[in-house]
């Protein structure tokens, strides 16, 4: 049965989909692992990422969330290219899920349900969430065992934090409770900032301690370029700095679900 | 009665707060206009950035859109501090309007409406949209004249522009028909990294030509750095480039308005 892992942050802009994309590849490529990566954000920015080996489209994951009936996330699968991942494919119809999820009895619980047979196809499931709290990235959290929350060292990232930490405790009361925290990634740090960013990650420290992961990604331009090219970081500058980081947070992860 | 501008994008983290704040700030401070900011976005990031001469809580612009009767934005409005700017307060709440709006009758309109007299107390309204295209940012987009569109020099950015713009035109369409695009504004444009931002700045004069504006705003982290500090760049760091960029963007917009 494969561990589900969201990459959740409601503040735009950190680094969930690049994270979870390169957090995927990475198991997949270097780990061994058989991945699936799904894309809960509309934006469809999964498939963007990895245009240059994925198909343009595939069936369909809204029509699969909509289904009452025994459909499972894995008839919304495709190859992408990497050896061992598959992700979901490109779908436009995901942003009327959104409303269309509000009305459902157990609405929390859509994405769970659907992936009870999946589950035993992949080691890792990695989810990527929109930016924001709302039915769809519920849905990512109920469905998770784990949660990566990136952060990149500003203000404004650091206050949606503590909003996502509380509400993981309250799934984990009421909807999921063996969900839990993986840690903190800190993401997009710049080396020549060092004033703000000491202040952000002592913020960070003192609000959520030992949540926050050993391994941090600084700000490398290879990885808009490799999104620009269509392929994960490892096929576009395997020797880069963010490459090798989110190498590290591979190995990091795997530790973590050993144990 | 007040122009009113919506600064939105699907994509996270592109500066639309950034970009909201500092506009509505340099429109008050340095062209004399009575301006209102509205906080569409639950993350309540304007509230942050202006914390430190804004008060902490103020009355619930969530209450006011989820009434039926007939009360105004103006009933939930505050001082920033800064002479000529008021903003919406910070509310908790409004992450559950996204939902509740759903299923009401008209559901675009209630901004639009709650608006009427609010409009004819300020000069311009400039409302910050969350990054997504659900029932808030929607009821922005229905109730705003014209529509500034920020866009950071990278491909999952420059995706959802097309998407935007396409959203905005059937809005035009069947709801709102006086929408205009103000224009399209680059931002974190990173001066080190030449080859991305010049193929992403072809490929968005390519789709969107005229509607690039001509003022572009550097990567900066002063801008970071007034956030965490609490105020507006113009406080914190007036001689610094971005401030500069923001301010022509100021003087470029009051033109546009005046034509
Ligand atoms: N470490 C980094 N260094 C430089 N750029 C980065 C880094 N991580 C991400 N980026 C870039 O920052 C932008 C935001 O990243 P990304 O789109 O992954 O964030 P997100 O949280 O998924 O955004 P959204 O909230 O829109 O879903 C992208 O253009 C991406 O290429
Ligand atoms: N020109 C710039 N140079 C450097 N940093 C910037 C610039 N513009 C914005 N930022 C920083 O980038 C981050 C994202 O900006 P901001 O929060 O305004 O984007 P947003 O589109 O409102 O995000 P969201 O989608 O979460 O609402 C913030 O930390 C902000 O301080
Ligand atoms: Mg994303
Ligand atoms: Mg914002």
């Amino acid at each position: 049965n494969a561990v589900v892992v969201a990459v959740a942050a409601q503040k735009g802009g950190v680094g969930k989909t690049t994270s979870a994309v390169s957090l995927a590849a990475a198991l997949a490529r270097f780990h061994g692992k058989r991945v699936l990566l799904v894309d809960l954000d509309p934006q469809g920015h999964v498939a963007t990422a990895l245009q240059s080996t994925m198909p343009a489209t595939g069936p369909s994951l809204a029509r699969v969330l909509q289904d009452e009936a025994e459909s499972e996330v894995l008839d919304a699968v495709v190859p992408t290219g990497i050896d061992g991942l598959d992700a979901t494919a490109y779908d436009a119809g995901l942003a009327a899920t959104e409303d269309l999820l509000g009305t459902r009895i157990g609405k929390e619980f859509v994405l769970r349900d659907k992936l009870r047979v999946t589950r035993t196809h992949y080691d890792v499931i990695v989810i990527d969430c929109p930016p924001n709290q709302g039915n769809l990235a519920i849905n990512g959290l109920v469905a998770a065992d784990q949660v990566l929350i990136p952060c990149d060292p500003s203000p404004l990232a650091l206050k949606g934090v503590a909003a996502l930490a509380q509400t993981v405790s309250t799934i984990a009361h009421r909807l999921n409770p063996q969900i839990d925290v993986l840690g903190v990634l800190l993401t997009r740090v710049d080396g020549r900032n060092t004033t703000l960013n000491e202040a952000i990650v002592s913020e960070i420290e003192e609000a959520f301690g030992p949540a926050l992961l050993p391994v941090r990604i600084g700000i490398n331009a290879s990885l808009a370029k490799a999104q620009h090219a269509g392929t994960d970081i490892f096929a576009f500058d395997p020797g880069c700095r963010a490459a090798q980081q989110y190498r590290e947070l591979a190995d990091h992860v795997v530790g973590q679900l050993a144990t």
